[in-house]
């Protein structure tokens, strides 16, 4: 099964 | 103060169906170079990131930087009420609550004025990393709208692979499965699908086709669209809105559990 990565693993925060 | 004029009020309502499904409400960050969005829809896994430059447009003015918070739903239902070859403009004093359309006929007979209330909005803004891709797809965005369209009756999700073959695009569901493959061909024959692939490393990557329908939205706005991927990184989509900008979406993988 896959699961759904978020942004937050691949873009840091500004 | 911040004033941008557009010759018609058509890019702006593309610009709004491209997004209002994915984020309600949004900053419009306004500088001397031009406008600037970046939102990621309510539940982090995509983001929209819009940039017009000032330069290319009717005219445009701002001195002082300002963040615009707009409801997007709001802006759409405003911009309904232009025409879509009305000229456009769109105004905000600085410090102001409100934002100020002004709608112009064609023929210049008849003027409208709406007035739409500022919000207050706390956005995350995320630093995109610059990125070489392993391979970034040119396609006709007709023809990726169709195939979102077609692989979501068969699933929820997309497996894209990209090889020197070409792109494919598969969906498996609980009544059966699907693929589309497009081959990579130079050629400009009619009727060709007329992709051009640049790749580096072949990718195969699986993503939501919930969140790629809420991008083929902007198809209105180019002809052509194109998907950048690496392994392991989120998918970026972007259409070239004329030479005025464009808009670039980011869609994080589905990964192993």
């Amino acid at each position: 099964a896959k699961k759904q990565a978020k942004l937050f693993s691949f873009f840091g925060k500004a | 103060m911040f004033e941008a004029t557009f010759n018609q009020a058509s890019i702006l309502k593309q610009v709004l169906e491209a997004t209002k499904d994915l984020v309600n409400d949004a900053n419009w960050d306004c500088s001397a170079e031009g406008i600037a969005l970046q939102a990621m829809d309510s539940s982090h896994v995509s983001l929209v990131s819009l940039s017009l430059r000032g330069d290319e447009l009717a005219s445009y003015r701002c001195e002082n930087q300002i963040s615009l918070g707009i409801n997007m739903n709001t802006m759409t239902k405003i911009l309904k009420c232009a025409e879509n070859n009305d000229r456009t403009i769109i105004r905000a004093d600085d410090d102001a609550d409100v934002m100020v359309f002004v709608f112009e006929s064609e023929g210049r007979d008849k003027t409208s004025k709406y007035e739409m209330k500022l919000m207050d909005i706390d956005s995350e803004h995320l630093g995109i990393p610059e990125q070489e891709y392993s391979a970034t797809v040119q396609m006709s965005s007709k023809e990726f709208s169709r195939i979102v369209r077609d692989l979501s009756t068969i699933g929820e999700n997309v497996e894209i692979t990209v090889d020197k073959e070409g792109i494919t695009f598969g969906a498996k569901g609980e009544s059966g499965s699907g693929t589309v493959s497009l081959k990579s061909n130079p050629s400009v024959d009619e009727g060709s699908s007329n992709i051009t692939i640049d790749l580096t490393d072949s990718v195969k990557l699986n993503f939501a086709l919930r969140y790629l329908t809420f991008f083929t939205k902007a198809a209105p706005l180019s002809d052509n669209v194109s998907l950048s991927l690496s392994a392991d990184v989120p998918l970026m989509v972007e259409y070239a809105i004329g030479d005025v900008g464009f808009i670039r979406y980011y869609l994080a993988p589905k990964i192993d559990d």
